[in-house]
């Protein structure tokens, strides 16, 4: 059975993105079988991997309007499986919400189960139907979290909303942590937000953190996996960390 | 008449809510009464001027719902006057979706426009009713850019956004023009990004560029206004700046 975790927070910008993505790939690195879903019509899961789809070409958006099954849109890249998405997803939204269809990922990928060992699903930066669809399907929930006083504004609001789908559409969905992102150890900005987390959430922090790293972005703007453009980098260590971190506990 | 600036970029944590509070604050130190409107449920803005504001308080949510009059809502902090949001705006999408209701914000906000030189519209990292509403009601569109790969992939979508709202709803909406935020001069990804964007937007690229500066989330940590926080930090000089180049061109 597949371990499947959506990777959400609505603060924008925290690395929610960047940590499906290379979290993927460090899987694989460690022999893992992943899928990588993309639940953000900003489609930024999907270009990193190389995936800039045309607005009319097979992505999530077909799926949830349930044409066809989940391995028709599953996209081997080099590097990661992924179930790519584009803009278009954003014209499903009011169809979804209004057929209140919380259900339709969790449906669709449920003959992928015996297929991967990690299924990671990249959520938008709002409640919106397609992160609830992910908090249906998935079993634990990983919350990236960026120095500052806005991302941890959010948590609470953020906790309260994963508490409503477990009490209501998915009783199985737990916390798998926390994780802080873009730390800067020269920083005292994310010293205090470190600790702040520690303090809040004193056995769902990663031990593992994510430190500032250029490499992250550059392997992102050329559509690479971090593991190959820079496998010594420190987000490399960092990613590899937090794959063996989920892996072993 | 008020300049009425929306402030706006699906893309998440570019600076959005950054750029409107610091540059509320700048307008105000130069003279200009402003009005700054959070229309993101997040309340980041809200939040930064000192307002969190428990679920049933007054907030936007109740002047879309078309109860009362929009000078009901400002609240007059020390630095700025804001109409203020909580988490509790995502509960009218829904109806505000079903009724098509895109002028909302417009329509309540006429009253003001001789109150005030400046109208600033916080936006969330969405194109949800709440951003487009913010669009209907602007005459003009402020985009914060981040470094890196992420945010100028967006930029495509976004300009077709605003194009499709400027052909229907709000044929006066224009362009004010493309903000590099978070500008690093230490690091090449920086230079590189700003570069792209004067290829792309030789005019409408600012020549005030905001740097990453500490000191600006030091205050937004303790709900301070930049300009008093740390009136001589490189935040207060680049938004002081981006004031005069807006007002004066
Ligand atoms: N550890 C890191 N070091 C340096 N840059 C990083 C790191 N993690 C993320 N970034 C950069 O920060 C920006 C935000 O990250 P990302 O896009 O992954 O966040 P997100 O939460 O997915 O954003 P959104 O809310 O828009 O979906 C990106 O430009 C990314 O390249
Ligand atoms: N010039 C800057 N220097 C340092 N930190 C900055 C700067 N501008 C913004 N930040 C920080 O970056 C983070 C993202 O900024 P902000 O929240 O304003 O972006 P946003 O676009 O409003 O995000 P969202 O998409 O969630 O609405 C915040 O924690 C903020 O404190
Ligand atoms: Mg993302
Ligand atoms: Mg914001």
């Amino acid at each position: 059975m597949a371990r499947k975790i959506a990777i959400t927070n609505q603060k924008g910008g925290v690395g929610k993105t960047t940590t499906a993505v290379c979290l993927a790939a460090a899987l694989r690195a460690i022999g893992k079988r992943t899928l990588l879903v993309d639940l953000d019509s900003q489609g930024n899961a999907s270009a990193a991997v190389g995936l800039i789809i045309e607005d009319d070409g097979p992505t999530l958006k077909d799926l949830l309007l349930e044409k066809g099954v989940a391995s028709d849109y599953i996209v081997a890249t080099g590097w990661t499986d992924i179930i790519p998405s584009n803009n278009a997803l954003k014209d499903v939204e009011e169809k979804l919400l209004r057929g209140q269809a919380f259900d339709r990922i969790k449906t669709a990928l449920q003959p992928l189960e015996t297929r991967y060992e990690f299924i990671l699903f990249d959520c938008p930066p709002s409640f919106n139907i397609f992160t609830k669809n992910a908090l249906v399907a998935a079993d634990e929930v990983l919350i990236p979290v960026d120095s500052g006083f806005f991302p941890l504004l959010g948590l609470k609001q953020l906790l309260e909303e994963v508490g409503y789908i477990r009490r209501g559409l998915n009783p199985s969905l737990g916390l798998l942590g926390v994780l802080a992102c873009k730390f800067d150890r020269r920083s005292s900005l994310s010293e205090q937000t470190y600790e702040a987390l520690k303090s809040h959430f004193p056995d769902k922090l990663f031990r593992t953190v994510i430190r500032v790293n250029v490499d992250i972005v550059k392997a992102q703007i050329t559509q690479q996996n971090l593991f190959e453009y820079s496998p010594s980098s420190k987000g490399a260590e960092d990613f590899l960390a937090l794959a063996k971190e989920i892996v072993h506990g």
